[in-house]
């Protein structure tokens, strides 16, 4: 472990209270993407497997429990609690068009032909892209509530972080993991263009609002 | 090589 992963898994589960938040503070799922909530769900499922063979210690066991109960729960919220404050029409990404890319490349592109290896190569592709229908939808909609841009930065900011996480391990440990890397490069830079009117706009008091 | 310790990760 170190400061950079740390870092990275503590906004990513900051992320994760920051939605939970927007949707009962607001008793609304408007502005989110129920189709990358879904998403994630699929990619904690398929990536956490390795929790029922392989121990590695108290804090990846927790940490891992609580991504895949949580996001389980926020897919219980959207699709149940809140349902009327969820608009599928907007939400039109189509979701094929991730899973199946992710899925040939996993079974070309991965560290061993097994059947859970493919499950954690499919996640990590999958999770590079899971976030495409909710900046479709941000795109769509021009705009968005203070507190949903709060929460796409923390889940920026946590894959961001683990580059240096990377760059660190390659120096002090000599590991290198091509396919997380890439992985993670893409998935950090789709949120570039969030980033630069986040950081300029957002943190400034202003709204959140694309140019038209 | 399969960095095999990469599974520490989230």
């Amino acid at each position: 472990m170190n400061i950079f992963r740390l870092l990275g898994d503590l906004a990513h589960l900051a992320s994760i209270f920051v939605l939970i938040h927007k949707i009962q503070k607001t008793r609304s799922c408007r502005g989110i993407s129920f189709k990358t909530q879904a998403l994630y769900a699929l990619v904690f499922v398929t990536r956490y497997v390795d929790l029922l063979y392989h121990w590695i210690s108290l804090y990846n066991f927790v940490m891992k429990l609580f991504f895949m109960a949580s996001s389980c729960y926020i897919l219980y919220l959207m699709k149940f609690r809140y349902r009327p404050t969820h608009d599928p029409s907007i939400d039109t990404f189509k979701i094929e068009y991730l899973l199946g890319p992710s899925f040939f490349l996993s079974l070309i592109f991965n560290y061993e032909f097994s059947l859970t290896e493919i499950m954690w190569t499919f996640s990590i592709y999958l999770e590079s892209v899971a976030i495409f229908p909710q900046l479709f939808m941000l795109q769509r909609t021009g705009e968005a509530e203070t507190i949903t841009t709060h929460y796409l930065a923390a889940l920026g900011i946590y894959r961001a972080l683990y580059l240096p996480n990377w760059i660190y391990r390659y120096i002090t440990q000599d590991m290198v993991d091509p396919i997380a890397i890439t992985a993670g490069l893409v998935q950090t830079g789709l949120y570039l263009d969030f980033f630069y009117v986040y950081f300029t706009k957002v943190l400034h008091g202003q709204k959140f609002e694309l140019p038209a | 090589k399969d960095p095999q310790n990469r599974h520490d990760e989230l």
